[in-house]
């Protein structure tokens, strides 16, 4: 059956959350996430991933950037803290 | 390229490295022959030299390791993270992680332990990631063939940013990556492949959907990982659904992913004279397949499987308008598509003349 609209956005949106997490210092505890990651601060920061890999720089984690997220690759962040 | 923030390098040039571990899916001769390789990429390029210890503590630790292995950089199995190292510095400084979950190999499976340590190896040196999708420093895997590996250029320019020339008297230069909308960009072969166009240059080729807007730069290796870079010409037969390259007197037949059985072949299977040792430009048009080498054209008849009698001819005397050496070539709705350096020429199949003259790059959308 397919699958509901929501949970893949959920999906999408924890794929979301940890790649800008582990590579572009998306803060992670929980009060600093609440507080820190108003869609504004994941907006941002999506917006220098795409920005990074040469994507349109939309601020959605439209298809091509879920795709770039899904690729093997270094663990080092792309961005110093 | 990116240089770590705060500038972090190694204050002596002759460095140590250990493998404090190996992994069982390689034999110990072959991890040690990818992570020599790996650091001589960096020391062909810079005054860096690098020594392996066995025991005692090196600059640069290697060891695979997996999930949670007390770095606070946990990995996360298969695929995702491959790796990760420490930029230079005391201690864990310059170590090098790989995730043990992974398939390490030598080859053009994945994951190519002497690609992934080349780049981590850059980490240890104090480069961070770069934007350029052909650096080494990108952020993201893609299978380059070892034997003929070049540091592209704008690794080189990073690494000697921190560490100065190489002692080298000749400086290495390596590839560079071709953008889209370079108005000096020049192809090296041009073929369609059902309904999208591939646009061939170095190791490259540029992809373009006839539905999407953007264009697509892809290494050859990430789709024919056996094939050799720089093809120098190609064309499709749709009704076979096959694309044939060619570089040198070599030729491959393609069908989607898979490279056919039996290639590569003599380009001599044409009926070529020895003369021939290379091709310029090919098309397919209807059932025939036109061959364009310096200034002449030959032309197969893809039923008969042979050349047609009184060629080869000259290109300017056939396509007139058509002065100069054919770089790439292809057919789209009874034109031609003639690339010679950054322009190209629409030649009219049916009104037998060029149309219109325009830069290469308006292809890739720019």
């Amino acid at each position: 059956f397919p699958v509901s609209s929501e949970s893949q956005q959920e999906k999408n949106l924890e794929v979301v959350q940890n790649y800008l997490q582990k590579f572009y210092h998306l803060p992670r505890n929980s009060y600093a996430f609440e507080r820190k990651n108003s869609a504004s601060v994941i907006v941002q920061k999506l917006k220098e991933m795409q920005q990074f890999f040469g994507l349109n720089v939309t601020g959605k984690p439209n298809e091509e950037t879920l795709e770039m997220m899904q690729k093997p690759r270094c663990g080092v962040p792309d961005h110093a803290e | 390229f990116l240089l770590t923030p705060g500038n972090p390098k190694w204050k002596q040039t002759d460095l140590t490295y250990r493998i404090t571990n190996y992994t069982p899916q390689l034999s110990e001769a072959d991890v040690d022959a990818a992570i020599e390789k790996a650091f001589q990429v960096w020391s062909g390029a810079s005054p860096l030299t690098f020594t392996k210890i066995l025991q005692g503590e090196a600059d640069i630790n290697i060891a695979f390791v997996q999930r949670d292995h007390g770095d606070n950089s946990p990995f996360d199995g298969p695929n995702g993270i491959l790796a990760h190292a420490f930029q230079p510095g005391q201690g864990i400084g310059g170590d090098a992680h790989f995730d043990a979950e992974e398939t390490w190999t030598k080859t053009s499976e994945n994951y190519n332990l002497f690609l992934v340590a080349a780049h981590e190896f850059g980490h240890s040196l104090g480069l961070s990631h770069s934007s350029d999708p052909g650096a080494l420093m990108y952020p993201n895997y893609a299978f380059n063939e070892p034997s003929t590996y070049a540091l592209p250029q704008d690794d080189i320019n990073g690494i000697q940013a921190i560490y100065g020339p190489s002692d080298n008297p000749i400086q290495p230069t390596g590839p560079t990556t071709p953008t889209a909308c370079d108005p000096r960009l020049t192809f090296d072969a041009i073929t369609t492949l059902r309904g999208e166009i591939l646009f061939f240059k170095d190791k490259y080729f540029f992809r373009r959907h006839p539905q999407l807007r953007s264009v697509e730069l892809n290494f050859i290796s990430l789709f024919w990982p056996s094939l050799p870079t720089g093809i120098q010409a190609a064309y499709e037969d749709p009704y076979r659904d096959l694309v044939y390259l060619f570089k040198g007197n070599q030729y491959w037949a393609l069908n989607g992913y898979d490279i056919q059985q039996d290639y590569p072949k003599h380009i001599s299977n044409y009926g070529f004279p020895s003369s021939v040792q290379a091709i310029d430009a090919a098309v397919s048009y209807r059932t025939k397949t036109y061959f364009f080498v310096n200034n002449q054209f030959w032309r197969y008849d893809n039923e008969r499987q042979s050349m047609d009698p009184d060629y080869p001819k000259s290109i300017a005397s056939t396509f007139q308008g058509i002065e100069s050496r054919v770089d790439a070539v292809f057919q789209q709705n009874d034109f031609f598509l003639f690339f010679s350096g950054p322009i190209y020429y629409a030649f009219d199949l049916n009104g037998n003349r060029v149309t219109r003259v325009d830069r290469s790059i308006r292809w890739l959308n720019c």
